[in-house]
């Protein structure tokens, strides 16, 4: 039984081929993941894998694990990450290059930026189903609460709950703003 | 618990020779509401690898979505509400049928609609994207900007008979009364409204040695709106301030990600905020809901008078 099961089953799978992507932007970049779906050995072992890159100018909207700690290699380029803990204080805002490695506790909330350069990582999770939740976008969290939670949540009116809720039709990756735009939304506030 | 891995410093915890009887032992009031905590590193709780909370919750309380690192179950104990559960890339299920106004005025999202389809109507937002697939997907920004340049969000730039014309959609939300149970998962966010006339009470257990929660065994609670000043649940939160999770994020990051100006986003950091966890709504709560079963509240429904009710 071994020979037909354990022994032949398959332990490998690339993820870095553009073509296996499961989110994938042009313009953006692209998320690939590997999980006990897709690489049934990963079940054994409890871990899974996700491979990201980010264009210049993008980024991963803000999410958190749900059930997994994530440690992220960054593999190519520089990016940004912030990480947030359960106090809502911000542990970690850095720039990570290549080689370096970053530690995301399970809930904790990260968002990953590119800022010109292309940013290229690989993630293992210590879960062999990591799920994440989004924190923005289409398919997240605040787009599931009704808009009467997310007004008297945040003390704003309904319009501007709407917008929260709304604007952001992405689900994944999305477009962030160039340093000279930064610089310019820093000078407007300081303004 | 011990073969999942319980630290060896943990395994020589457990002293059972005599048991206490334990209180609450810190209370962390809000505006309308107070959570009181048990002390989880007392050797008894410790032991079994749990943390305990009781909520109460005023008349038109709402307690702000949250969610935990360890799996959760709850019991009504007092009072009636209603509940949400964030389930992650679920659809929006909830959503109000009543007709739109100014549907006959040619809103600008109706072309848009007549040739896709309500985006949020019927069973199919997978297939309807299988088949033809969002018009924003994989187009990053200036496919977006394109189509609102085109056609407008749905609920922008409509005037008032727009704001009238659009109803709010939502994930499940249900009504929990007196004597329900209910879980939640790891990272899955929830939050609950009192909708009834007495203080709604609920006392909840975190199993923080289940083996979900890959973190230590300390109580771990992310809050997504409002701000807890007095601190909670003991561990590495008591004592100190807990922000909500937006708090700790760059302001532009967030405007940048809710695609939102940046005094809306720092809005949602909540830094002003000292209504604690649990707010006092104002004015009704108008969430889309289905009505209360009237027939299985009444006395008549359990004890029905003839033998011929089934």
């Amino acid at each position: 039984g071994l020979e037909e099961t354990i022994c032949s089953m398959r332990s490998h799978e690339n993820i870095d081929d553009p073509a296996r992507a499961d989110v994938y932007k042009p313009s953006l970049g692209r998320v690939t993941s590997v999980n006990s779906y897709t690489l049934p050995i990963l079940e054994y072992v409890r871990l899974s894998a996700t491979r990201g890159v980010l264009q210049g100018n993008a980024m991963v909207l803000p999410k958190y694990n749900m059930n997994a700690n994530e440690i992220l290699y960054c593999t190519g380029g520089q990016g940004r990450i912030q990480v947030v803990n359960d106090n809502g204080q911000n542990v970690l805002d850095q720039q990570v290059q290549k080689g370096q490695l970053v530690v995301i506790p399970q809930g904790f909330a990260y968002v990953v930026q590119s800022h010109g350069n292309k940013f290229e990582w690989i993630s293992f999770k210590t879960n062999e189903n990591a799920m994440i939740s989004t924190l923005a976008g289409r398919t997240s969290l605040l787009r599931a609460l009704p808009l009467e939670v997310i007004s008297n949540g945040f003390q704003i009116s309904p319009e501007e709950a709407r917008k929260i809720k709304f604007n952001t039709l992405e689900t994944t990756l999305t477009r962030a703003a160039g340093r000279q735009q930064q610089q310019l939304i820093e000078e407007i506030v300081e303004a | 618990r011990q073969s999942l891995g319980v630290p060896p410093q943990l395994q020589n915890e457990c002293n059972l020779d005599n048991l206490d009887v334990l209180q609450a032992t810190e209370t962390i009031k809000s505006e309308a509401g107070q959570i009181e905590y048990w002390d989880h590193n007392h050797p008894q709780l410790r032991c079994v690898g749990v943390s305990v909370a009781r909520y109460v919750i005023e008349q038109g309380g709402l307690y702000l979505p949250t969610f935990f690192t360890s799996p959760k179950i709850s019991y009504v104990v007092q009072g009636t509400g209603i509940s949400g559960r964030v389930v992650p890339g679920c659809a929006e299920t909830f959503m109000d049928s009543q007709p739109m106004q100014g549907q006959q005025q040619g809103q600008p999202w109706q072309g848009r609609q007549g040739q896709q389809g309500q985006p949020w109507e019927g069973q199919g937002q997978q297939g309807q994207q299988g088949r033809q697939g969002q018009p924003w997907e994989g187009q990053g920004q200036q496919g977006q900007q394109g189509r609102q340049g085109q056609q407008g969000q749905p609920w922008e730039g409509q005037g008032q008979q727009g704001q009238q014309g659009f109803r709010d959609m939502h994930q499940k939300v249900e009504h929990v009364r007196r004597g329900d149970v209910f879980a939640n998962t790891p990272g899955s966010a929830h939050w609950i409204y009192n909708s009834g006339e007495q203080p709604l009470v609920i006392i909840a257990l975190l199993d923080i040695a289940n083996y979900q929660n890959q973190l230590d065994r300390n109580p771990r609670v992310f809050h997504l709106a409002g701000n807890n000043q007095q601190g909670g649940f003991g561990g590495s939160q008591q004592q100190q301030e807990q922000k909500n999770l937006w708090s700790g994020f760059d302001a532009q990051v967030i405007a940048q990600a809710l695609k939102i100006d940046v005094q809306l986003a720092q809005q949602l950091q909540n830094q002003q905020d000292s209504r604690g966890n649990i707010v006092r709504v104002k004015g009704p709560f108008q969430v889309v809901r289905p009505p209360l079963r009237q027939p299985y509240e009444s006395e008549e429904w359990r004890h029905p008078r003839s033998p011929q009710g089934n």
